[in-house]
């Protein structure tokens, strides 16, 4: 119902708008513009769900995800458990012009990173620290496992499948419906 | 996590996430943000789309590729995010997620999936008819 160009985005987040529509506005593509809007979330660490120092993992770890897509060719670039690296769009757009791959994960995809020349730094932040001490103190709830001992819906971890345990005869019986969540 | 899309004046799409992922994963625990089909999509002949939520859930119904396929086949923008959120919802009501469509022409729709704490997805649009960013909001279904 409107006119092009467009740029859309998931929350609120205005400054990531405008980013991207000033990329347009300036000459950019399309790849360009989505590019600079979410890099631009990255540095503000947009409500805490982007960027470096938000949803610290059970170690406490900040990790990063992201991908850009290019509709004309069906180019892709992506990113997955990135690891101490801010910019993980400006990653993912390297994988996409410089590797026939598609996804790069975990620690290689922060060596991949270095290799084009992004810096390697603690993605953790007090605030990111705070919220996993929080967390600790809560008996690590919530969390994502289930089926497994001691019950993960009281417990911290680490935690073992139920028939691990039995295979060495300890005593702990499991009882009754531990998952604790949906 | 912020998905985007982006229709460029000449009908060059593209599509792109960033997001630091569920608090408190597992370490290794990859969501639907970085992959294809999952937390976003593009494609010059259909359209684009991508996706915010819980993408454990998400990333199993491949929701952004297909909203893409929705518009493709000539769905609108909104219908073809509410019967992605639908999709979802057969299987967990309770999820939390939202999808963003836009088509090659520029129209765009948005959609939720309801629940007691989020009733209402907002998002953000600029176009040629918007002078500057404009917060939208949707109602979830």
């Amino acid at each position: 119902s409107s006119p092009l160009p467009l740029v859309l985005h998931t929350w609120p987040f205005k400054n990531a708008t405008e980013a991207a529509w000033r990329t347009l506005a300036s000459g950019g593509s399309a790849l360009d513009a989505v590019e600079a809007g979410c890099a631009q979330c990255e540095r503000e660490q947009c409500d805490g769900t982007v960027g470096f120092g938000g949803s610290p993992d059970e170690s406490g770890e900040t990790t990063l995800d992201a991908m850009i897509m290019d509709g004309t060719t069906m180019d892709v670039g992506a990113v997955g458990d990135l690891r101490r690296v801010k910019n993980a769009v400006g990653v993912a757009r390297k994988v996409l012009e410089h590797t026939t791959h598609t996804l790069l994960v975990g620690e290689s995809a922060t060596k991949f990173a270095e290799s084009m020349g992004f810096v390697n730094e603690d993605l953790s932040t007090d605030a990111s620290r705070a919220l996993h001490s929080d967390w600790l103190a809560q008996s690590c709830q919530p969390n994502c496992w289930r089926n497994v001992t001691p019950d993960p819906s009281k417990y911290c971890g680490p935690y073992k499948p139920p028939s691990i345990l039995k295979q060495d005869g300890s005593a702990y019986k499991e009882t009754g419906d531990n998952y604790g969540h949906d | 996590t912020i998905g985007m899309v982006v229709i460029h004046k000449t009908g060059h799409t593209a599509a792109g996430t960033s997001t630091n992922g569920l608090k408190f994963k597992i370490p290794g625990r990859v969501g639907d943000s970085p992959i294809p089909g999952a937390g976003a999509y593009a494609d010059d002949a259909a359209g684009a789309a991508a996706a915010t939520g819980d993408g454990d859930i998400m990333m199993r119904f491949l929701p952004s590729y297909q909203a893409v396929e929705y518009m493709r086949r000539g769905e609108s923008p909104t219908v073809a995010c509410q019967k992605v959120i639908s999709r979802i919802q057969k299987y967990f009501p309770k999820f939390f997620g939202a999808v963003i469509c836009a088509n090659v022409t520029g129209s765009y729709g948005a959609a939720c999936n309801k629940l007691p704490a989020f009733t209402q997805f907002r998002f953000m649009v600029s176009n040629s008819l918007t002078n500057q960013p404009k917060e939208e909001r949707v109602n979830c279904i």
